[in-house]
């Protein structure tokens, strides 16, 4: 309990520092592989030239995602957690002071792939955004609640495979909202690009309120 | 430190336990959604006539996953993990007593969706087969390679969705073998049917070599 209640007071420190630099900063979720990065690499390439952007990625081991971001030319930091499964705020905050942006702008973290304990950790972020790829199945905010219970966004992602899959959309939606009756819902692909477009608003809707 | 002291000591009597009763038993581990439950449910159809088999299953909330089990008539036991996000062998040995399964043949224990945590969580089990789904990306061995180094079998399923999704399974393969050089393989699929045998011979070649 120690542990969260000192990360907690982190993320609050990180919530300040984000909001005294005008940024607008998304705290990224799912399972492993339902297309973070994917999602990331694409809204990189359509945005950097709107807004000022930088990325945090977390994963256990490796640079590989880190590194699909440099392609796009955004900055971005690496955290590796070693033998932990999810993100939080301190080594956040290292990371966003080594990324050292200009002023507002995005700021986009990137989770380590896990449903359960990222709901518990806050980062300082303003927007969770959760992703679901249609190959999951549809009862997953049924069986993973707590981090659809602190999401902001519910993303259903690879809907170019619905045809392939047993997944019924509207109730997974149905689900994710007796969890979280707020929740925004957005079905997209980044494999075939339908609907990014809506994405690009619901980001651009929370750079511009900030300001 | 002292959490993974105390499961190790009752994992190592969870398997003195399982041995007495000459039961081989399969801890199931994947990312969330991977095919664990379908996986395990197609088994069961085809196994149940052969040998007496019971299943344990982990999940942060509902009994979804044990709904699907009953459904073939076999034992089943749900555990609800709250806020855990893997299973530990104090639980697993309470489910295992309520089963009360008959000596000889297969326990199955599906675990909580999470590639980190359940390769550090031993729960007694002879066996910790890991499935990825072709979905998911061919990089997991390398950015989750704690749980592929604890495996002994990599199941690839959903290979009826290769035609629609970027996976190189030789790659993927090699990727594990990087991380655990002994491991075994197996391409197959839960909706099609495509090689499940190969799994049945896989079970059968444990379950006999116990005998
Ligand atoms: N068919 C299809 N495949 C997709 C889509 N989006 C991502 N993928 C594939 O899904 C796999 C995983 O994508 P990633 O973006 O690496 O997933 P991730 O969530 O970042 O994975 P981790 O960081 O390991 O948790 C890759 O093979 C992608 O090509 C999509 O919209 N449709
Ligand atoms: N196309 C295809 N879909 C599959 C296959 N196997 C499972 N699925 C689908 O994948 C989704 C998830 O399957 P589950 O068996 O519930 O996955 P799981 O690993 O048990 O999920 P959790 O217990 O929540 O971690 C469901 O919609 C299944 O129908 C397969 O071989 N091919
Ligand atoms: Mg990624
Ligand atoms: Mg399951
Ligand atoms: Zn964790
Ligand atoms: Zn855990």
């Amino acid at each position: 309990q120690d542990i969260l209640k000192r990360n907690n007071h982190i993320a609050e420190h990180n919530r300040q520092l984000f909001r005294h630099h005008q940024h607008t900063v998304i705290n990224l979720v799912s399972s492993p592989g339902s297309g973070k990065t994917t999602l990331l690499v694409e809204t990189l390439k359509q945005l950097q030239t709107e807004y000022p952007i930088g990325v945090i990625e977390g994963d256990q081991q490796t640079s590989l995602d880190a590194d699909r971001i440099k392609e796009t030319g955004v900055p971005v930091v690496q955290i590796n957690t070693g033998k932990g499964c999810h993100l939080e705020a301190d080594r956040v905050q290292l990371a966003y002071e080594q990324l050292a942006l200009p002023d507002s702008g995005l700021l986009f973290i990137e989770n380590v792939g896990n449903l359960v304990c990222p709901a518990h950790f806050d980062l300082g972020e303003q927007h969770r955004v959760v992703i679901i790829s249609v190959t999951e199945g549809d009862t997953k905010p049924l069986k993973y609640p707590d981090i659809f219970h602190q999401a902001d966004l519910l993303i259903l992602n690879k809907i170019d495979l619905l045809p392939y899959v047993d997944f019924d959309v509207a109730q997974c939606i149905d689900n994710a909202r007796r969890i979280q009756p707020n929740i925004d819902c957005l079905q997209l692909s980044c494999r075939s690009g339908d609907n990014l477009q809506r994405w690009y608003q619901w980001l651009t809707s929370k750079v511009t309120s900030l300001e």
